[in-house]
């Protein structure tokens, strides 16, 4: 199961359509400060079913869409999607790749696809259980968090321990 | 159950023992149930001692210290049970430049289970990686993608975004 | 006293609008009370637009423009109150180049009251110091202080105190 | 008045007795990760009359002692002092120079002197009272730490701009 690409509409700073493609080694990020970098760490967590609006750095779920800047006005739907090849059918699912989606009206509707299909989160969640993929996983670390794990007291520890058994 | 927990417990801890002297180019480390008679229940307990150093708490270690033993750790739990990808966002940030070295050489070590995508501003960091983006702002408030050229050998200015057309 | 803290706020404030524009070469910052009847009791309220940016909330920052709407802060309460140091410990780690540049040029500015130390891994703001000193452990875990040669054109690895015999 | 020197003898990793001149500038600090450089902010907010073991990264205040390494053993004494020139007499004294000393036994009895002669913190405060310098101050920034400013709640930040008051 590899990560083969990511695509961003309307999420945050990302108004344009923008895909990211990952190669099978290391991708490297690069930019000037504020260009838009942790909101791709952002859009990942968001896709994987991350609930809370103040771990996206915002104040309310909406903040995901784009907001508008200089001549261009705000966007009214957040959309993002993960595409993963799945030839060892590691994901319980018949096809080649693996893409799920998920998108944010301004009125605040929400709606998740797997391989363009409506689903819902509860069918993402399941569909990764036990990969090590998923919001809360040991596989993202956040901007400026990276000591957090030692900063924890010795029960919350047990957490990242238990993800991983 | 608890024959899981304890059997992946033991792995992560041989990991991240190893881990730490590779990062660290020395010294040790340990992860330690606080209350082992309650092994579903206890916190984990983490000692680090930097190459040349006395045992001391793991609050005294110093920004990078704290920085690279959490790493460490990370690593030990993907080694442990690799997820498909891992995102991190300018972990390098409190590390010197042997630090930072020795960081990027071990993280190809894990290229043969995941990928990795890494966000930083390190020159060092981004020689490390397969296929490097730029993000920019050319239009304000709007981020778009760049292709980035990279010039291994001077490990150059050509390396920010902005020198590229 | 009443009036002498609405006449510290609105120094502070005038300070930091123009802080936080010399420091991201443009946009606007404002502080604000919640609570203007009650000047005594009120919270203060941080707006910041960086340059091109719609005005959102501070929790949208960057990990680089929140450091550097807080280094305007920092320095607009010291314009209005003087105090004869400020150590900063690596404040530098989250700004890419050009902000660092800026940053590095600011400081000059505050040379007449008072006396800046600045600890920091980044070759540009090492060019700022009149003088350089560095810490080593040449003998293990007992730190010691040594001269460092700083060879100004080059701002090379000469910096690095273990370049120093 | 302005910070002429710190010198510190058997405080954290300084087991040797070590003077750091301060330029009417900028003085620069460099050196590899974990070498002593934040243990140096330490050391001048515990002799501006630091109670927080925490706030010095220990678990007692005991934890400032030099706890030995290698071929070394612990100290019984850590000693830290700063001196100011005071020819404004700003500060309430006669002399041209304040020499502020704190030291710390092993048995946990503590000295504070001011120009070598025992004195109480409480002197050492009122000393320092209106000039800026103090542990609250807003003149110390460290490691990690710049942007808690803007991420305390709106009350918390009121502290600093009465600081300046
Ligand atoms: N909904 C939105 N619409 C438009 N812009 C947004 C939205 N949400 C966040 N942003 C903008 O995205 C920018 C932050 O981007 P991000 O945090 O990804 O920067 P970065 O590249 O990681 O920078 P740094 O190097 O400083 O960490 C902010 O300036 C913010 O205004
Ligand atoms: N009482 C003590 N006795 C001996 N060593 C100590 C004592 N207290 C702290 N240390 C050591 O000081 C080191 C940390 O130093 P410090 O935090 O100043 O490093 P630094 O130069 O700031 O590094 P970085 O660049 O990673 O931030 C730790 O390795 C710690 O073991
Ligand atoms: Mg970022
Ligand atoms: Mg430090």
């Amino acid at each position: 199961m590899k990560l083969l690409s990511l695509e961003l509409a309307g999420f945050k700073s990302f108004a344009e359509p923008t895909e990211f493609k990952f190669d099978s080694g290391v991708t490297g990020i690069v930019g000037p400060n504020g260009c838009g970098k942790s909101n791709i760490v952002d859009a990942v967590k968001w896709v994987l079913g991350e609930m809370s609006a103040k771990s996206l750095r915002g104040d309310a779920m909406l903040d995901v869409i784009f907001n508008g800047s200089g001549g261009r006005k705000p966007m009214s739907m957040a959309e993002v999607s993960l595409v993963f090849s799945n030839e060892n059918h590691r994901l319980p699912l018949e096809s080649e790749q693996v893409k799920i989606t998920r998108r944010l009206y301004r009125d605040a509707t929400s709606e998740y696809l797997v391989n363009n299909q409506t689903a819902r989160l509860k069918d993402i969640r399941e569909l990764f259980l036990d990969t090590g993929v998923g919001v809360d996983a040991y596989s993202v670390i956040e901007q400026g968090r990276v000591a957090a794990l030692l900063d924890s007291d010795s029960l919350s520890r047990r957490d990242v321990f238990e993800e991983a058994a | 159950s608890r024959s899981r927990f304890s059997e992946t417990f033991e792995t992560v801890r041989k990991e991240f023992q190893e881990m730490f002297r590779k990062l660290f180019g020395g010294g040790k480390a340990d992860a330690i149930l606080e209350n082992p008679q309650d092994i579903l229940e206890s916190g984990i307990e983490i000692l680090a001692r930097p190459p040349g150093k006395e045992l001391q708490s793991i609050s005294l270690l110093s920004g990078g210290e704290r920085a690279l033993t959490a790493l460490a750790l990370v690593l030990a739990i993907f080694r442990s049970k690799p997820s498909p990808f891992c995102i991190l966002d300018e972990v390098d940030a409190p590390l010197d430049e042997a630090n930072t070295g020795r960081f990027a050489a071990i993280i190809k070590e894990f290229l043969v289970q995941s990928q990795f995508i890494l966000i930083t501003h390190n020159k060092r960091m981004m020689t490390v990686a397969d296929i490097l983006y730029g993000v920019t702002m050319q239009e304000p408030g709007v981020s778009k993608k760049v292709a980035v050229r990279f010039d291994r050998g001077a490990a150059s200015e050509a390396a920010s975004p902005a020198a590229v057309a």
